[in-house]
């Protein structure tokens, strides 16, 4: 729903990192494998 | 002149021990000489290249095929064993020698050549000069064997080595990989305790500006 | 049985060349066998264990640096060549032949050993029996070098291959190291983005409350 859109939106960023989360070495790497090269 | 000495045993008499030396200048169609000895006494004779056309055109046998025969028959010794047959016949003063070979076939055999041979007057020469033959063939794989010994274990040693940089190269970019996370980690949680900490401050302002409208 | 054939000139007359066969079980310290042909004749003898002992107590030499010496001038052969000398004395019939061996020294030489050797009634045997020890050593010698050579090439591809599988690691992890930096960049700056975006909002905020409270 447009809500949760704006909700994940204000969390996460385009690649689904938090901001605020810290992160680990597991969500890094999910994270990058979902960085394709759209520079 | 390439030389090969090779031990025979006469279908003619299998007990006997011949050994039989063949020489030639580069290619053994050109012509070939032989020396026979049975230890004792020994024989020699040569075949010419005309010969060795004659005989391919008496057996109707194309010249080249020809002499890859005569080379299985003459020089490939123990490793054409079984395949070619020798025959040899001397007569009584061991003055002449017929030396004759012949190509084995499952239903018999036909002759690929024979010839007569001489007999040689000192055969103790022809006995040290086979022998000196043999002792400096044996002194080159001697040699060789060395060379390639050392080059087998340079190579097993190059081969380890470049294993161990193989194996140390996948440890260091497994490294690489753990070490770069650990550092993109450190500096990536520092922006976000960054951006916790302005969010914090935003939330205060709003709240604060929320306040200020209430009391006006 | 180890054997061993070497080509010998005697000093006692140099212009000939024999054969010089010598055999031993395990150990030449324990007594060897020696076989001597000039091609035509053979002799042969033996040296017992006792005998070698007997020798090297005669020489107060040391009966382990003894048989070294035996080894070099009776094995090594052209190896040792010029620091062993040999002579030869035959008798009319050469029913008899005195060999002995001896070391070379700067000023002059010492004897090592000698024997007296027995005529061989059919030296066409021994003869036979040295050429084909020869070709069974050429024929192991070309064996062990084939597959020397087979080995080395093995080894060769192996360490080909591994140095590809190398050079491929080594791109591998400079690929990798580029590609994590690449990522990382794309997702810190998404951090900094919110970083900057989160600053100008608190700073609009503090500017509101300022105007809110100027106003007041």
């Amino acid at each position: 729903s447009p809500d949760t859109k704006e909700h994940f939106a204000r969390e996460y960023d385009c690649y689904g990192d938090s901001y605020t989360a810290d992160t680990d070495v597991a969500q890094l790497k999910e994270v990058f494998s979902r960085v394709t090269d759209n520079k | 002149m390439e030389k090969i000495l090779n031990r025979i045993c006469p279908v003619s008499d299998p007990e006997a021990v011949y050994f039989l030396q063949v020489s030639w200048e580069k290619d053994l169609g050109a012509g070939f000489g032989i020396i026979l000895t049975d230890g004792g006494c020994a024989w020699t004779g040569t075949v010419s290249e005309t010969e060795i056309s004659r005989e391919a055109a008496d057996m109707e046998m194309n010249r080249e095929k020809y002499v890859e025969e005569l080379k299985k028959a003459l020089i490939l010794g123990e490793e054409s064993a079984g395949k070619y047959n020798f025959a040899i016949s001397r007569d009584e003063e061991n003055a002449l020698c017929h030396f004759s070979y012949e190509r084995n076939l499952k239903d018999g055999s036909f002759q690929l050549g024979s010839l007569k041979l001489q007999k040689v007057s000192h055969p103790a020469d022809v006995v040290k000069e086979l022998l000196s033959h043999c002792l400096d063939c044996l002194g080159r794989l001697q040699v060789e064997n060395e060379h390639l010994q050392k080059e087998n274990e340079r190579l097993f040693s190059d081969w380890s080595d470049v294993e161990k940089r193989l194996e140390k190269c996948v440890e260091a970019k497994e490294e690489l990989e753990a070490d770069l996370y650990n550092r993109f980690i450190l500096v990536l949680n520092e922006k976000k305790a960054k951006i916790r900490n302005l969010q914090k401050l935003l939330n205060e302002a709003k709240e604060s500006a929320a306040d200020t409208k209430c009391t006006r």
